[in-house]
């Protein structure tokens, strides 16, 4: 837990309109290589769900490197901060 | 805000302009995603508003301080906050003993911007008397949906924090997009260097918004006048720079010789009468900057103004903080002004209205040293003025974020400029800075809820329009003069005539929007062409946009792309860019081409008029530029201009000749 930050795991437009048929796949999608549902659902931050699919999580830099290796994520970003102007 | 719509050509008194005939924005909801909102501030009354607009779907939330029964109202409809992804970031406790873990905004920037994009009419404001009259936002009528991202965090050693985390910001594009926003206003940006649109949450948002039909504007940033800076650089959001406006705070600066000469400054105290002016002398007149040197003996400076000059340059926080050292050395030895001499060409740092610190360049300064120098017992009275119209020519500010592109060289960015120097608007009362409520701020982050409280307007009006389409009535449109008639100046090191890659299509002129006569639209296919040719893969592109894409084997050119704007990065050999436009005016028109051809090209136009009718509402051509000379150069601009008799449709040109590949910047 101490090495792990959140990362945004981006899987483009939806692929379906339920967002609660997204948010499980979200949790099933992290579930796939963190070891279970619990720990997925401990370290999911957001699910994105309406505008777009991906959802936010608290990962290790190999975890998040193993999602994206998965074809279905388009990219898995490091959280960063903005600044107002 | 107080004067800006009436410098844009929308006083509220002229019943003819586009404020009255898109009904104010009535309709239109305006998605906020900032730091909150102080829901009390009378800029967000909803007198005279109809029912809450049908396809409003999102929610208002109660927290700290926040009661979604009291506070939304039929003007602030919508109201949540975001917090989860700073907190799992952080790790530890956030102190928020500074916030409301609430959409109630304690910082103020999303109160400002919120205001400035869709504040309703409140009447007799100022801030301490300057800039008095009656403020309003953009689209007085629209609605807001309030996304608090931005927080205001405690860190260790009390340095209080804006923290703004991208996860967060991302669900609250995730949320809008399911409310039934319009417009989405970010004053938000990232510094250098930027992420590709994959990597960054601002660009994926807003592309899935932009695939909506949901305009999303975004704040340039605040990193000029260095080249390059320039951030939200997706060729799907609109971009804005920040310029200034016909309206100035200057303090004159009366010598006891009668000469008057007017420095920057926004000092609302009362006039210092004829006190004594006095140059200290440096203890180390070779020490940079001399502000930091300054030993003032307090019986030499108390009740006296104080001239000073500073050697220092070129940046903004070292300027400020010379200028804030040097101010506290005036101000501890009781001290009753100061005039800061510095570059011309470097910014005015606003400092305490309350004491007189004024900013002139060399050349005044010098002339105040040698009046002190001529006269055994030097005078001098202060005074603030306010000046507003025609006199005042218009900038780019300083602070500003420029172009070119540094993720898309052939993307022009910024799109466009609008107010963002010295705007009035509300505040939360949490702002230790705010006066009646209100207070004045520049940035970026005040242009951008101008073009976004503007394309609520042009929403209200033309509810079909894509975004790439109300982009493009905004670029084509701008102003390349100021009200005078004269072109453009940008601040900076030096000061020079604006180019695009400072304000794009230029000043946004809101009248011309709404009546562009042509337009250059994006559709599906084109942001999947872009997308290909920054080389993302099929299946990424496929996932983007939910639709099977194979990218075709020979790879679309960028500058394909039908944006209202050439820009080449590199030409050498001849080169055919098409572009297609869209006729929105009279059905009968025809368009002729003129072109002012950037320096050492030879640009043609094929065909060079354009003839529409009924049916034909839709019709291309093809820009061929070619280099006369055969070196590397920098930048040169120009433009295309297709004009009906009622039209002008001016797209900017920008070209750079390279001929050996190396860095010519």
């Amino acid at each position: 837990a101490a090495n792990s930050r959140v990362h945004i795991v981006y899987l483009g437009e939806r692929q379906h309109d339920n967002p609660k048929l997204l948010t499980d796949s979200h949790h099933d999608l992290l579930a796939t290589i963190v070891g279970s549902k619990e720990l997925a659902s401990e370290l999911m931050v957001y699910s994105y769900r309406h505008g777009f699919s991906g959802f936010a999580a608290k990962l290790t830099e190999s975890q998040a490197q193993k999602l994206s290796e998965l074809p279905s994520v388009v990219r898995v970003i490091p959280n960063s901060l903005h600044k107002l102007q | 805000t107080t004067r800006s719509w009436d410098f844009l050509g929308l006083p509220s008194q002229s019943p003819s302009n586009i404020l009255h005939k898109s009904s104010m924005g009535d309709g239109v909801i305006i998605g906020v995603i900032d730091s909150g909102i102080w829901p009390e501030s009378k800029s967000f009354n909803h007198n005279g508003l109809g029912p809450v607009p049908s396809h409003w779907k999102g929610i208002c939330e109660s927290g700290d301080r926040s009661n979604a029964t009291i506070h939304c109202n039929r003007k602030i409809i919508g109201a949540r906050r975001f917090i989860d992804g700073l907190r799992k970031e952080h790790g530890k406790p956030l102190n928020l003993s500074a916030e409301f873990l609430s959409s109630r905004d304690a910082h103020g920037h999303g109160t400002h911007t919120a205001s400035t994009a869709a504040g309703s009419f409140v009447t007799n404001v100022s801030y301490k008397g300057l800039g008095h009259g009656t403020i309003k936002g953009g689209a007085p009528n629209a609605r807001l949906a309030i996304y608090k991202v931005c927080w205001n965090v405690l860190e260790d050693g009390n340095a209080l924090v804006l923290r703004c985390s991208s996860a967060d910001v991302l669900k609250a594009f995730d949320e809008a997009l399911h409310d039934g926003v319009d417009v989405l206003s970010l004053s938000i940006g990232s510094s250098i260097p930027l992420e590709q649109e994959v990597h960054d949450d601002i660009a994926i948002g807003s592309f899935h918004a932009v695939a909506r039909g949901i305009t999303v504007v975004c704040a340039a940033g605040n990193h000029g006048p260095l080249a390059e800076t320039v951030s939200n650089t997706a060729p799907w959001i609109i971009t804005v720079a920040a310029s200034t406006m016909d309206r100035s705070f200057p303090t004159s600066i009366t010598l006891g010789n009668n000469k008057t000469f007017l420095g920057q400054a926004m000092f609302t105290g009362p006039e210092i009468g004829f006190a004594s002016l006095i140059y200290p002398e440096l203890d180390d007149p070779t020490a940079d900057g001399g502000c930091q040197s300054l030993s003032l003996d307090k019986t030499m400076v108390a009740g006296k103004v104080v001239l000073y000059f500073t050697r220092v340059s070129g940046s903004t926080a070292a300027i400020g903080t010379a200028i804030t050292n040097a101010l506290a050395a005036v101000i501890e030895a009781g001290g009753v002004g100061l005039i800061v001499a510095k570059n011309p060409s470097d910014f005015s740092v606003p400092f305490n209205e309350d004491f007189p610190c004024i900013q002139v360049d060399y050349e005044i300064g010098t002339q105040i040293l040698f009046y002190i120098r001529s006269t055994r017992f030097p005078l001098v009275k202060l005074r603030p003025k306010t000046f507003i119209g025609k006199p005042l020519s218009v900038k780019v500010a300083y602070f500003s974020s420029r172009g070119p592109n540094s993720i898309t060289p052939a993307i022009l960015k910024p799109d466009i400029a609008a107010p963002g120097v010295n705007i009035l608007a509300a505040t939360s009362l949490r702002d230790p800075l705010w006066e009646g409520g209100y207070r004045m701020e520049s940035g970026t982050s005040m242009s951008t809820p101008h073009v976004a409280g503007i394309v609520a307007l042009l929403k209200a009006m033309h509810p079909n329009w894509s975004p790439a389409a109300i982009k493009s009535a905004l670029v084509t449109t701008a102003w390349r003069n100021g009200p005078s008639g004269l072109p453009i100046f940008a601040e900076g090191s030096s000061q020079k005539l604006a180019n695009p890659f400072d304000f794009g299509g230029g000043i946004v002129n809101p009248s011309e929007a709404a009546d562009p006569g042509l337009v250059y639209d994006v559709g599906k296919a084109g942001y999947i062409q872009y997308l290909c040719a920054m080389d993302y893969n099929n299946s990424d592109i496929t996932r983007v946009v939910k639709q099977n894409t194979t990218c075709p084997i020979k790879k679309p050119s960028i500058l394909d792309m039908n944006l209202p704007s050439i820009t080449i990065p590199n030409l050498n050999n001849p080169i055919t860019i098409e572009r297609s436009v869209t006729n929105v005016g009279a059905p009968e028109s025809i368009y002729r081409a003129t072109i002012e051809t950037p320096f050492g090209t030879i640009v043609s136009v094929n065909p060079s008029a354009l003839v529409f009718n009924s049916t034909v509402r839709k019709l291309d051509f093809t820009i061929t530029i070619s280099a006369i000379h055969r070196m590397n150069t920098g930048y040169y601009f120009g433009s295309l201009c297709w004009a009906d008799g009622v039209h002008l449709v001016r797209i900017p040109l920008s070209v750079r000749t390279v001929f050996a590949p190396y860095d010519e910047n």
